[in-house]
């Protein structure tokens, strides 16, 4: 027996709008200690890694361990119907055929249920090494949805350039160019609004933008982004998940010939 | 354009 419950579904609905447009199905891997999801987009260029610890639910039990392949788009728009106060509780029989939701409003009068099918998925697990990254920058996730947003108007990738002064986004196209450039916040009293740069060493990456403005659909979830980037090895772009865990997106760089 | 890579590349299968 599996059964997971979130005092409010808000959380899971972020989620979901994190994930959507990246991932068509995913397998959700459910053990004691919590729900993992890795997943590839279907171009294989990025990788999102989700991870929502047993501790941070309300109630959380599973007996065995379990691997439900999820088709995202049923799952987004299941979690839709649910208000953002709603108790949610995932439940699944061992070696289960779907997967059943449970919204419970705040007032207990209403308790609806949504019984999803699941889908046969083969196990596809990247191991991600451990990576000392030469740039890792923490800065607010509104400026650089923002960032994405307007400079991927001018072109199709994004360079981001990383030193001890700062941080730079430039993109270039047909018809003019534009960059962005954020010095490292000297006094970091409001944390969240502090941009924050632990350099080894400088870098110089060109990411894809609709990669970049697909991650930054989990802008919802947290107030801070934290990209660590290295030469030639995928960026990646961490939003925590309240104290509950984290979801990580894995980028490749554009390599210049 | 400048070629994208895939991410596979990068992490291998376990």
């Amino acid at each position: 027996m599996f059964e997971a419950r979130l005092a409010q579904s808000a959380i899971l609905k972020k989620v979901l709008e994190a994930v959507k447009d990246l991932l068509t199905e995913a397998t959700f891997e459910c053990s004691d200690s919590g729900i993992q999801v890795q997943a590839m987009d279907n171009a294989h260029v990025s990788l999102v890694s989700l991870n929502l610890r047993s501790d941070g639910f309300d109630k959380y039990r599973c007996d065995r361990n379990l691997s439900m392949g999820m088709n995202i788009g049923t799952m987004t728009k299941i979690l839709r119907c649910a208000s953002s106060e709603d108790t949610v509780t995932l439940r699944a029989v061992d070696s289960p055929d779907n997967i059943i939701f449970i919204f419970e409003s705040q007032n207990k009068e209403k308790l609806a249920e949504y019984e999803m099918k699941l889908i046969n998925m083969d196990l596809e697990h990247l191991g991600i090494p451990e990576t000392m990254y030469s740039c890792v920058v923490k800065m607010p996730s509104q400026e650089f949805a923002r960032i994405c947003r307007d400079l991927s108007q001018f072109g199709e990738a994004i360079t981001i350039a990383c030193s001890k002064e700062g941080i730079k986004f430039s993109a270039a196209g047909d018809y003019g160019n534009a960059n962005v450039k954020l010095a490292q916040t000297a006094d970091s009293d409001k944390e969240e609004e502090a941009v924050l740069i632990d350099m080894q060493e400088p870098v110089k990456l060109t990411f894809a933008c609709r990669y970049l403005n697909s991650f930054v659909k989990a802008t919802p979830l947290c107030a801070q982004v934290k990209l660590s980037m290295s030469s030639d090895v995928p960026l990646v772009c961490e939003y925590q998940i309240g104290e509950i865990g984290h979801i990580r997106y894995y980028l490749a760089p554009k390599i210049d010939d | 354009y400048i070629p994208q890579v895939k991410i596979s590349v990068f992490f291998g299968e376990l």
